[in-house]
C-alpha cells in the first residue's frame, strides 16, 4: 500500500457523499456506489452518508466526457477508467463513456469492453480516503483492471493501508478480507 | 452508458466496443532501444501521464532512448513483470489495460515496487563453516 505525499486524510469520521444532479443517476447505479462505500467502512471507524447537495457533500461523484476541466480530460471507452483526489478534495470523476455494469455478473458480459462500476469504485474511494496505488495485484489499489473483471474484496494489502490512516472499524473482525481476487477472467484491454 | 450485465447489447455499441486509446501500443511490441519507431512519442507521453517520466522533458521524439528504457523498467517493477527495459509483448499488453488516471508515481515519489529500497547486502553470500 502506499499514501499520496503527505499522507492526508479526512480529520473527521462522518463523510457525506452527493451525485452529480446533471447525471440523473439509477437508484441502481447509487446503490453500487453504496456498496463500495461499504466495504471500506466496514474496515475503519469512517460512515458514508448519501446527500442530495453536492455543493456541501465531502465527496463529489460525476460521470464526465473528455475534456471535464480538471486538467484531468477523459479518453473515450476504455484507456483511463476513472480519477480521484487526494483527501480532503473529495473529487471522484468516472468516464462517463465507458460501458460501465452495474448489476449482475461483468464477466459474461457480450460486450468485451465491459467494466465493473463496483470494481472500479471501490479503487478510487482508496484514493479519496488517502491510498496511493500499490503493486500487490490481488490488492484493490492495483491501478489496472481488465474489461469484464470484477474484484471488489479488499485485500490484505488495502486493509493494512487504511487501517494505518484511520485505525481499526471496532466491529471489525478481520473476516471480510480477501488475499485473492474475487473472480478475475476478461480480455487485456479491448483487442481482443 | 449503464448496463446490467446479462442485457443483449445495441449492434451499433458492439461496433464501437474495441476502441481502446491505447491499443496503438500492441504495434510498438518488440521495438529495440538505440532505435526508431513511428509512436514512441506516444508511448512516452503515456509514461508521463502516469508518472514515470519527468515532467521536466518535453517534445518527445520516436527514438527508443534511454528516458523511455528507465520508463520501462520502472513500469515493469512497479507491476511485477519481468525486468528486461524492452517493450516485450507481456509489457506491451500490460500498458494497454485500462486503468486509473490518478499517476503512479507523483514527483519522482512512489511507494510501488520501485520506490522500495533493496538491501544490497543480500546480494552477498553468508557461509558458516561447521
Amino acid at each position: 500500500y502506499s499514501f499520496f505525499t503527505g499522507m492526508p486524510r479526512w480529520r473527521k469520521q462522518a463523510l457525506t457523499y452527493a451525485f452529480s444532479p446533471g447525471n440523473q443517476l439509477t437508484d441502481d447505479v447509487k446503490a453500487v456506489f453504496s456498496r463500495a462505500f461499504d466495504r471500506w467502512s466496514t474496515v475503519i471507524p469512517l460512515t458514508f452518508t448519501q446527500t442530495d447537495s453536492i455543493n456541501t457533500a465531502d465527496i463529489q461523484i460525476g460521470f464526465y466526457r473528455g475534456d471535464h476541466q480538471d486538467g484531468e480530460p477523459f479518453d473515450g471507452v476504455l484507456g483511463t477508467l476513472a480519477h480521484a483526489f487526494s483527501p480532503p478534495s473529495g473529487k471522484f470523476h468516472l468516464d462517463g463513456d465507458e460501458n460501465w455494469v452495474v448489476t449482475g455478473d461483468v464477466t459474461t458480459s457480450s460486450l468485451t469492453t465491459a467494466v465493473d462500476l463496483e470494481s472500479v469504485a471501490v479503487h478510487e474511494i482508496g484514493h479519496l480516503l488517502g491510498l496511493g496505488h500499490s503493486s500487490v495485484e490481488e490488492s484493490i489499489m492495483y491501478p489496472s483492471i481488465s474489461s469484464r473483471t470484477k474484484k471488489v474484496v479488499l485485500a490484505t494489502d488495502d486493509i493494512q493501508g487504511i487501517q494505518m490512516l484511520y485505525g481499526s472499524n471496532p466491529n471489525y473482525n478481520g473476516s471480510s478480507t480477501a488475499s485473492v481476487r474475487e473472480k478475475e477472467t476478461g480480455s487485456s484491454g479491448g483487442h481482443r | 452508458h449503464f448496463f446490467p450485465s446479462n442485457v443483449s447489447i445495441p449492434e451499433d455499441l458492439l461496433k464501437n466496443s474495441t476502441s481502446n486509446p491505447w491499443s496503438f501500443f500492441h504495434n510498438l511490441s518488440g521495438c529495440h532501444a538505440g532505435e526508431k519507431y513511428d509512436g514512441l512519442a506516444k508511448l512516452k507521453s503515456y509514461f508521463q501521464y502516469f508518472g514515470y517520466i519527468p515532467d521536466s522533458l518535453s517534445n518527445f521524439t520516436d527514438d527508443f532512448d534511454d528516458a523511455l528504457e528507465s520508463a520501462l523498467r520502472t513500469y515493469q517493477r512497479n507491476f511485477n513483470l519481468n525486468v528486461t527495459g524492452q517493450l516485450d509483448n507481456q509489457t506491451v499488453n500490460h500498458v494497454v489495460r485500462p486503468r486509473c488516471g490518478n499517476p503512479d508515481i507523483v514527483n519522482g515519489s512512489t511507494s510501488m515496487n520501485s520506490g522500495k529500497t533493496h538491501n544490497t547486502s543480500s546480494n552477498h553470500v553468508h557461509t558458516v563453516s561447521h
